[in-house]
């Protein structure tokens, strides 16, 4: 799966989110990726998300909007909102993946309870940092 | 980490003992590629945080590396079934479709069942038939077929033929996502 978070000076925000889905998935099976609050959501103000992983934990925990949900409602921040649904609620599910979190501000963060995320940033002064594992 | 205007993911990925150095170099290359030509979509003159995510996932999808367009994992049939989803964030307007199989970059099929119809999600034939009126680029479905892919589904079709039975569908690890 991938993904991407983006925002502009205005401080408007956007997500999308791709996939082939799961290795041996049955024929018409469909994972968390199209389904808009599950794998991808986005609100001006609070945070655009973009999730990977198995796909069927995401669409039950609705993870995507749940991690805006928090932030909008909970006043948490996107790295609290994240880890809280992932590490968290996810994780203590049995669910696998991780998200990718940008706000109006440009805040970002990534939160994981698997071992890898390949994952990059720029920022406005157009400095790259990728990362695999670390 | 503040000031960010764009972010990508490339999946959780292989567990990291099963890295090689090679495909560790290609993975970076393509996450910096699709940093680059969102960027640079996002910071024209006009243009919108959707351009941006829309231009980053289409290099994504266009690098075999990654499981999504090109390097998408096979179905128990051995088909490619893709899905993808865009949302932005002032109206929350959304589109999304799933299950196609020709579509070269679902991520703009999304983007068009958003801004060009009165749907939300769209799928199988369905969507195909749509992004076809839009204009969206077509391929033949061997275009997703990957090497590496094929492997791994035969891999799943040995250990059903040797078991009798259909593998088990929760996944052992993160490498079934790609």
């Amino acid at each position: 799966t991938v993904g991407a978070v983006a925002r502009n000076e205005k401080g408007q925000i956007a997500a999308g989110t791709s996939t082939g889905g799961m290795t041996n998935k049955m024929f018409g099976r469909v994972g968390d990726s199209p389904i808009i609050g599950a794998g991808t959501y986005a609100e001006d103000g609070a945070a655009a998300v973009s999730c990977t992983g198995h796909g069927e934990y995401f669409i039950r925990y609705g993870v995507s909007k749940e991690i805006v949900s928090l932030v909008k409602y909970k006043g948490l921040s996107i790295q609290e909102a994240a880890q809280e649904v992932i590490n968290r609620q996810l994780k203590d599910a049995g669910g696998e993946g991780a998200a990718i979190v940008l706000n109006s501000k440009g805040q970002w963060t990534t939160s994981r309870n698997t071992e890898g995320l390949y994952r990059g940033w720029i920022n406005s002064k157009g400095e790259i940092t990728v990362r695999l594992y670390e | 980490m503040e000031d960010v205007i764009l972010g990508v993911h490339g999946g959780t990925g292989l567990d990291k003992k099963d890295m090689t150095p090679e495909l560790d170099k290609k993975l970076r290359a393509g996450l910096k590629a699709a940093l680059e030509a969102g960027a640079k979509r996002l910071t024209e003159a006009g243009s919108t945080p959707l351009d941006g995510v829309e231009a980053a996932i289409r290099v994504l999808e266009d690098d075999p590396h990654f499981n999504a367009g090109r390097g998408a994992v096979f179905t128990h049939e051995g088909r490619n079934e893709l899905d993808a989803s865009i949302m932005e964030g002032t109206t929350k307007k959304a589109g999304a479709v799933a299950g196609v199989t020709v579509i070269k970059n679902p991520i703009s099929a999304a983007r068009a069942v958003m801004a060009k119809s009165k749907h939300v999600m769209m799928i199988g034939r369905g969507a195909e038939v749509f992004s076809t009126q839009q204009g969206l680029e077509i391929v033949d479905p061997a275009y997703f077929w990957t090497e590496g892919r094929w492997k791994d589904i035969q891999r799943v079709w040995e250990e059903e033929k040797a078991k009798g039975k259909r593998a088990d569908i929760e996944p052992k690890s993160s490498t079934y996502f790609g």
